[in-house]
């Protein structure tokens, strides 16, 4: 008869692996496409008896042996018909980072914003993507969040595929002080024809927008006892 | 030194590598580890005497304590080792529904040892 592991001794490994506790996760989320990539590279690389480097991610060219992707937890803020001057959508975005609490150095942090699937017969107007810092009280107060320090301004061709934003600095900012981390604030806006008003097209490109956008934060750490720099390998 | 055959009969056990593969489910883990189901971590297991410990990938340190052991018995045996460990990644998720990539050290035994 197999036995189960004491919780003392599961606990010793848990931590091993910087968890408190078990998680018990709802329900499994889908496996993001560069974490999948990445895990089937290493898998055929070790069963092909190739000496691997796990401290550096070949795939997003950083040192790193931990990545994580958080889910976004904000909420859109404008869910109308778009306004005269193509504004598309706003929306808050939220990443918890209470869970990157280790011992580690931050190497990664990148947000993808998946504006939906890539299709030839899908090209809309083209679409103007402004990221900002959010100020106010965000979820936290009665308020809603409001655009602070401009990040990113991006046009695109066509509200499709992903588009990726180094925010780094950002995430650096909000680990040293937890309070910091308000989220941030995102406006799209679809570039239609402004003398005839809100054009078919651009509604379009909205609506298709509010259903497909997502948005993740891909976040990679190095922890230095288990990645010794190259001087400190033996 | 592994090229070199190992005397038949000088020992029943010899220190080797065995198979052992960690299925998840067994320890209730799959319930949130997403990848992989399991691994081939292996153990080593065996016995390290003194007139194996030159074909056993011995170090210098248990042809010592082998040979201590031989003239002392109150010196412990020398022990079967893993001496070459590598590593494996896990693709696994937090209770914040965040999927979490990491790669951990010395999970698996490639090689044993005295």
């Amino acid at each position: 008869a197999w036995g189960q592991p004491s919780k003392f001794q599961e606990y010793d490994f848990l931590q091993f692996l910087d968890l408190e506790k078990a998680p018990s996760p709802r329900r499994f989320q889908p496996v993001p496409r560069i974490l999948r990539k990445i895990f089937q590279a290493r898998e055929a690389a070790a069963a092909g008896g190739v000496s691997q480097d796990f401290c550096y991610v070949k795939e997003l060219g950083v040192r790193g042996n931990l990545l994580r992707l958080l889910p976004d937890q904000g909420f859109f803020l404008n869910t109308q018909n778009p306004s005269r001057d193509g504004s598309c959508l706003q929306k808050y975005l939220y990443f918890n980072l209470s869970a990157i609490k280790e011992k580690g150095t931050l190497t990664m942090a990148r947000l993808t914003l998946d504006l939906g699937p890539r299709s030839y017969y899908n090209l809309g107007p083209e679409v103007e993507v402004a990221l900002s810092v959010a100020e106010g009280p965000g979820v936290w107060g009665r308020s809603l969040p409001k655009p602070g320090r401009r990040l990113a301004l991006q046009s695109v061709p066509g509200p499709q595929g992903p588009l990726h934003f180094n925010l780094q600095d950002v995430v650096k900012d909000w680990n040293g002080n937890r309070l910091k981390n308000l989220g941030l604030y995102l406006e799209i806006l679809a570039k239609g024809d402004r003398h005839s008003g809100v054009n078919f097209q651009v509604e379009n490109t909205c609506d298709r927008l509010l259903r497909s956008l997502r948005a993740s934060l891909l976040v990679v750490t190095l922890n230095p006892d288990h990645c010794p720099s190259s001087s400190r390998k033996r | 030194r592994a090229a070199i055959p190992v005397p038949k009969g000088s020992c029943r056990n010899p220190c080797h590598r065995h198979q052992l593969f960690i299925n998840f489910r067994d320890l209730g883990w799959h319930k949130w580890i997403i990848a992989p189901k399991g691994f081939m971590a292996n153990y080593c297991h065996g016995d390290c005497p003194f007139s194996m410990t030159t074909y056993l990938n011995s170090s210098n340190y248990a042809f010592m304590q082998a040979l201590m052991h031989a003239v002392d018995p109150k010196v412990p045996k020398a022990v079967c080792i893993p001496t070459k460990l590598s590593p494996i990644s896990m693709l696994y998720q937090d209770n914040d529904e965040t999927v979490i990539l990491r790669h951990y050290e010395d999970m698996v035994v490639d090689e044993c040892g005295c």
